[in-house]
């Protein structure tokens, strides 16, 4: 089996300001496929935690869209998770 | 041959058990490998014992990589088994706290998870068994323990990365972890368990917003491991009990080993705080490792004094 690669994969960082926005990543949470960095599960998500998950390419946009509806703020923290894989082998062999 | 282990890089799971022999080899006297058990695709579960022969002194367990996609964890235990190698006999504190106690090891707790995550999915966090009516793999070892496990609204859907398991202990991963410990309960003192990201040193519960008899205790020793973890390069740990400083979780190792009677236990969210997260650069490796070896030897100093 070829091995998963992440083009264009993202993260971003949300920080619900009220239950509200909470629940709209709740939401996002259960009609995409968004995996959670942090906290580990979208149950826990919660008002004013900094919440980080992370969205395929194709879902990306939605999820953009759907955050600028609600106003809310957020930050694309990786833009191409495939990048930031290959570049943590920052260091040589000596 | 697995090729060249670095204590820069991180490292596949083939290179590090040729690293296990390696250390057994070069420090006979100070280290021995344990075989704990297996994994569901058979691949071993090693603990290496640091420290002396003699089983009646005070002990350390600390495992590493129980999520499969926190690369930095298995490398910090890596790191530690080498520093204490190393400055044995030159360095007065490691020197102390080998001469009276030990420490047992578990470079990787989800092995199979963590061949996977270099093989096939870097992000992949849970174990790799299979699952009775679904096609989803895998278990999250962490909400695997039989402590209040699954009491919360998690998910009994195999296809969520924080699946629990069919039952509590199901993996054979946990219930090698959670014999072994229990067979070493009378001198294992403290209970510590490596992940990543974002910076927290944490101690039990994260079943019950509830605090244990000795949180005052185990508050004043994060609160100076966070500090002691700061000298080096400023790096900002938070730190208290797992419900309040994370959010509530079920199932865990830390709550599991503080009720079963190891009554400081502790929880390292090592680096960093988001910018790379499960993916932190190996230039960070050693910065990291040197600052978290800080508290991990104050904790361990600490346990040494205060414990009988």
């Amino acid at each position: 089996i070829a091995p998963v690669r992440f083009d264009r994969e993202k993260v971003f960082r949300v920080k619900p300001q009220d239950e509200n926005q909470a629940n709209v990543i709740k939401d996002l949470a259960k009609t995409n496929k968004l995996d959670f960095w942090y906290p580990d599960a979208g149950l826990h998500v919660a008002t004013n935690m900094t919440v980080d998950f992370q969205v395929s390419d194709k879902e990306s946009q939605s999820i953009q869209s759907a955050l600028d509806q609600n106003k809310m703020h957020y930050e694309i923290l990786i833009h191409d998770l495939q990048e930031v894989i290959e570049k943590q082998f920052d260091v040589k062999e000596d | 041959m697995p090729g060249r282990h670095s204590y820069a890089k991180y490292n596949s799971w083939d290179k590090i058990v040729a690293w296990t022999e390696k250390m057994v080899h070069k420090c006979p006297d100070m280290v021995s490998r344990i075989k704990i058990g297996t994994t569901v695709e058979d691949n071993p579960l090693y603990v290496l014992k640091i420290g002396k022969k003699d089983e009646r002194r005070k002990a350390i367990f600390m495992d590493c990589g129980i999520h499969a996609r926190e690369w930095i964890s298995p490398a910090f235990c890596q790191w530690f088994v080498y520093q204490a190698t190393k400055t044995y006999g030159k360095n007065k504190i490691m020197t102390k706290l080998l001469d009276q106690m030990n420490f047992y090891v578990l470079p990787v707790f989800n092995v199979d998870g963590y061949i996977w995550s270099w093989k096939q999915n870097r992000m992949w966090r849970k174990n790799r068994s299979k699952n009775q009516n679904s096609n989803c793999i895998g278990t999250d070892l962490n909400r695997n323990f039989n402590v209040s496990w699954n009491a919360f609204p998690t998910t009994k859907d195999p296809c969520k990365e924080t699946y629990p398991g069919p039952e509590p202990e199901s993996e054979k991963e946990t219930k090698a972890v959670t014999d072994f410990i229990q067979s070493h309960l009378k001198s294992i003192k403290a209970y510590i368990t490596i992940h990543s990201y974002s910076q927290m040193l944490l101690f039990p519960y994260g079943y019950t917003s509830e605090l244990p008899p000795n949180n005052e205790e185990l508050t004043k020793v994060a609160k100076i491991g966070t500090d002691v973890l700061s000298t080096l390069y400023e790096t900002h740990y938070i730190y208290g009990p797992i419900a309040s400083t994370i959010y509530p979780t079920s199932g865990s190792s830390l709550d599991w080993a503080y009720n079963l009677g190891v009554h400081h236990t502790f929880a390292f969210e090592l680096r960093d705080r988001g910018r790379f997260g499960f993916l932190l650069p190996e230039s960070q490796i050693k910065s990291t490792c040197k600052e978290t070896m800080l508290a991990v030897k104050f904790i361990a100093k600490y346990i040494l004094k205060h414990t009988s």
